[in-house]
């Protein structure tokens, strides 16, 4: 899976996702990628996320939307929002993976559970920073 | 805190460092790299956060390292099938497509569908036809074929003799946790 989440100028957030799910399934399976809500959610109020992972989990999470709703109802900032819903609750139901996210002021996020995501960050200065491993 | 930004991801999973090896590190990421460069161009430049999600997306569709586009993981009928959803912070609309097989860039067609349609979910041949409608790129399914995934793929098929599941589940092949 891939993603990318991204605030412009005008103060806008988008997000999107794209995958092959995973091998071998069958029955038209389909994974949380192209549930918005499950894999991906933008909101102006709060912030646009991306995920990857195990996308049964994420789906029964609903844990794009979740990341939003807990900034919107709960006044949580994203960082505490993303932490919640993918060290907590979606790793207590058994589910891996993560996410990447972007705030309305533009704070950005990559949180996981997983030994690994393949992620990078870029900022308004133009730095841009890369990581695969946990560390 | 930032006026623009942008963040990417390529996966999660069991990625260890034990199982890359220094130049395939390096081929990560330098994509990631290439993609985040185009990303902030595009916000620099004053384009949308959306341009930025929908161009970003491509570089790493394009690329075979990642399970998305070309380098997509097989389904057990050994064809890729294909999921991409795209959202509008501003307006809150939504469009997506799951199952295509023959679209390059899946997460344009989903952008087509927010934009072009009044849905948000369309799948398999008739978001194929209707990505071809909007003049989307149409590819043999055959450009999505990777080597090292139909090797995955033959991989899970021996280890899979239970019928009821359906995807392979294999800690040591990042493959499974991409989906």
């Amino acid at each position: 899976t891939v993603g990318c989440v991204a605030l412009d100028k005008d103060g806008n957030l988008a997000a999107g996702t794209s995958t092959g799910g995973m091998t071998n399934k069958k029955w038209n399976r389909i994974g949380d990628s192209p549930i918005i809500g499950a894999g991906t959610y933008a909101n102006n109020k709060t912030c646009a996320v991306s995920g990857t992972g195990h996308g049964e989990y994420f789906i029964r999470a609903n844990v794009a939307y979740d990341i939003s709703a807990l900034m919107e109802y709960k006044n949580l900032s994203l960082q505490e929002a993303a932490k919640e819903v993918i060290q907590n609750k979606l790793k207590n139901m058994g589910g891996d993976g993560g996410i990447i996210a972007i705030d309305a002021k533009g704070n950005l996020v990559a949180e996981f559970n997983t030994a690994g995501m393949y992620r990078a960050t870029v900022d308004e200065n133009g730095t841009i920073t890369v990581g695969i491993y946990k560390e | 805190q930032n006026n623009f930004g942008l963040v990417i991801h390529g996966g999660a999973g069991t990625i260890l460092k034990k199982n890359l090896t220094p130049e395939l590190e390096a081929q990560y990421k330098e994509t990631l790299e290439k993609a985040a460069r185009k990303g902030y161009e595009i916000l620099q430049n004053g384009g949308t956060s959306l341009d930025a999600v929908e161009q970003t997306i491509h570089i790493l569709e394009n690329s075979p390292l990642f399970n998305a586009g070309k380098g997509a993981v097989f389904a057990n009928n050994e064809k890729n099938e294909l999921d991409a959803s795209i959202m509008e912070g501003k307006t809150l609309n939504a469009g997506a497509v799951a199952g295509v097989t023959n679209l390059k860039n899946p997460i344009s067609a989903a952008r087509k569908v927010m934009e072009n349609s009044a849905h948000v979910l369309l799948a398999r041949e008739g978001a194929e036809e209707f990505a071809a409608s909007q003049g989307l790129e149409v590819v043999n399914p055959d450009y999505f074929f990777t080597e090292k995934r139909y090797q995955s793929l033959l991989h899970a098929k021996q280890n899979l003799s239970d019928d009821s599941k359906s995807a392979y589940v294999d800690p040591y092949i990042n493959d499974y946790k991409f989906g």
